[in-house]
């Protein structure tokens, strides 16, 4: 792991004098090569570590009895600083309900999410609306509906051909029954898909969500930065969920969105039953990153 | 990117940062870094740079290119991977495939677990006229897939495949159940499963290595399903794998639809990866 490997390059030294200058690069090219096994974006990692350098420079690592431990401090603490804050709070509705949006690429676990996110909210007593409006997946609408049912969650599905008119015939529903707040299920797309990416536009223009959450799946290599960076200059969401955490996958993805939209990561899911669903861990991700 | 450049330093730099961008890897990239400048210097001064590099993507491809496996009858081929891949997807594209070969195709749904998973993969029968043989949710994954391989032996069917649930790889129970079904195939029908192609989405980056040695250890995988390509991701994990693991690339998807599915093309895989 990172540590012992930092460790190695700090102990050749510590009988032969005080660390250098190029002693710190050798852990710099140590902390890079974890990031890049860890998905980490190339371009974030070198800002990362630019960051990290200056830091280990200008402190106490070259006179430190622990060189190694003290430079995987500043390193853990750089990368939970830049991972935000922990347990970001969900926007709500001045007027309810609150729509929720659920947006992101293809398969990355938004349909499973949005149960998941109604099981939490039926969980602190409100009454929550799923809508299903991926019109395009073969059974997805089913899909929301055994969920929902699952958890005693009503699914809405329209009359419409046109996603835009039943997410909007859903919230006109939601408001007549006292539903709150409503989640909308969308189909995964591409962000090069510029037909696709325009119907989103139009469901944020026709429900007004107080929160729009972008569904990324944990193992994302370094293309998370390209579909972050396009999902949100359309969309601005104002949220992130990473999904199937519970593999083995060392998560660097994180770190890549986190640093390119600046958005808070707001949860993580954990498993496909709709209770394995965590707040996101700053401290955990970071941990997980450095291996 | 420019063709025909010069193999200098810089160069050398820029390659790098396009192979380690496509999700390549450390491992690969070195080794294929090493390999251009071993190329680059056979070739000396006038080097084409870039086109060396494709060809070098090309080989390590090439090497990993396995003689398909022997037509069995019927020809069973098992689809595994982890969760939301496309599996269900590839599995309709790959029965259009064949379909339109004039082969005679049955699916299996064996993904008993997932909400909707056996009507998603029904509308994809439909769609291309293709049986699929089902069994209850939540019944034995194992059980389906064997009463499909009878049904398909009993019909003289050309192609039965099999898709499963997504699974990840670091869940024992999950990754116990799938070699369940491999040896249920095996027991029924000897050299069943004839082909076991792990699905892996052109966005996973480094866990695909992973994902490789778990499946190909509890399941025997023959070759992979490379999906979503159509998007900005590279897909180089994928030549990573063919590189530390000699597992070769079967198939292409490219999109949402029936068509959108092509057998392997090491030169259009290698053109885009660089472009
Ligand atoms: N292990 C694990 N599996 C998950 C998790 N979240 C979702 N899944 C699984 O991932 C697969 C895809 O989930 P979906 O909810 O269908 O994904 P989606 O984004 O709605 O897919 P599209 O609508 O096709 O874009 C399913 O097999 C889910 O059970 C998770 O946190 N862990
Ligand atoms: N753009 C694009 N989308 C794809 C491709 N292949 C599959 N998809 C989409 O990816 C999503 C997941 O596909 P599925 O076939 O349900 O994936 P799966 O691996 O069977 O999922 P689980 O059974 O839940 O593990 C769906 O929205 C598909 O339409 C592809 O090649 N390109
Ligand atoms: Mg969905
Ligand atoms: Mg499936």
């Amino acid at each position: 792991d990172l540590t012992s490997k930092l460790d190695r390059v700090f102990r050749n030294l510590r009988g032969v004098g005080k660390i250098s200058e190029s002693n710190i690069r050798d852990a710099m090219a140590d902390v890079r090569r974890a990031l890049l096994e860890a998905d980490v974006n190339l371009q974030v990692s070198r800002d990362f570590l630019a960051r990290v350098e200056e830091k280990a420079l200008g402190q106490e690592v070259m006179k430190s009895l622990q060189p190694a431990q003290l430079f995987v401090k500043i390193v853990h603490d750089e990368l939970v600083a830049l991972l935000g804050e922990k347990e970001a709070r969900m926007g709500t509705a001045k007027k309810p309900p609150t729509v929720i949006m659920v947006v992101g690429l293809q398969g990355s676990g938004k349909t499973t999410f949005c149960a998941k996110l109604a099981r939490h909210f039926k969980a602190k007593g409100r009454r929550p609306l799923l809508i299903a409006a991926d019109l395009q997946r073969p059974a997805a609408q089913d899909q929301l509906q055994v969920l929902g049912e699952s958890i005693g969650v009503n699914v809405f599905r329209g009359e419409s051909k046109n996603p835009v008119e039943v997410c909007e015939a859903g919230l006109r529903h939601a408001r007549k029954i006292s539903l709150d707040p409503v989640i909308l299920d969308t189909a995964g797309r591409l962000h090069v898909d510029d037909e696709l990416m325009n119907e989103l536009d139009r469901v944020r223009k026709g429900t007004e969500p107080a929160e729009i959450l972008f569904v990324a799946d944990g193992m994302t290599g370094q293309d998370a930065v390209n579909s972050a960076k396009a999902f949100f200059e359309r969309l601005s969401f104002s949220g992130v969920v990473l999904t199937k955490m519970d593999g083995d996958t060392r998560g660097g993805a994180a770190l890549s969105i986190r640093a390119v939209t600046d958005v808070p990561i707001k949860f993580m899911s954990v498993g496909e039953k709709l209770d394995q669903l965590e707040p996101f861990h700053p401290d955990r991700v970071a941990g997980r990153i450095l291996g | 990117f420019k063709p025909g450049r010069k193999l200098d330093k810089s160069l050398l730099q820029e390659l790098e940062d396009i192979l380690l961008s496509a999700d390549v890897g450390l491992e690969t990239t070195d080794h294929l870094i090493a390999k251009l400048q071993e190329a680059g210097r056979k070739v000396g001064p006038d080097a084409d740079a870039d086109a060396l590099l494709r060809e070098q993507v090309v080989a390590l491809l090439r090497e990993a290119e396995a003689t398909p496996p022997p037509q069995g009858a019927p020809h069973v081929v098992l689809v595994v991977g982890v969760n939301g891949t496309g599996k269900t997807t590839s599995v309709g594209k790959l029965g259009k495939y064949y379909a339109n070969q004039g082969k005679s195709v049955m699916f299996a749904a064996a993904d008993t677990f997932r909400a909707a998973a056996i009507e998603q993969l029904k509308i994809w029968g439909e769609r291309s006229g293709i049986q699929v043989v089902a069994g209850l949710p939540n019944g034995d994954s194992a059980a389906v897939a064997v009463d499909a391989l009878q049904a398909a032996a009993n019909r003289n069917t050309d192609f039965l495949i099999v898709d499963t649930a997504g699974r990840l790889h670091n869940k024992a129970n999950l990754m116990q159940e799938l070699e369940k079904v491999s040896r249920v195939l095996k027991k029924r029908q000897e050299g069943a499963p004839h082909e076991v192609l792990l699905v892996l989405d052109a966005t996973t980056g480094q866990n695909g290595l992973n994902q490789a040695r778990e499946f190909t250890r509890t399941a025997g995988v023959t070759g992979l399903i490379l999906t979503k390509i159509d998007g900005t991701a590279k897909g180089g994990v994928a030549l990573a794998i063919a590189h530390t693991m000699k597992l070769p690339i079967r198939y292409v998807g490219y999109g949402e639809s029936l068509d959108d599915f092509d057998p392997f093309d090491a030169e259009k895989f290698a053109e885009s990866l660089l472009g």
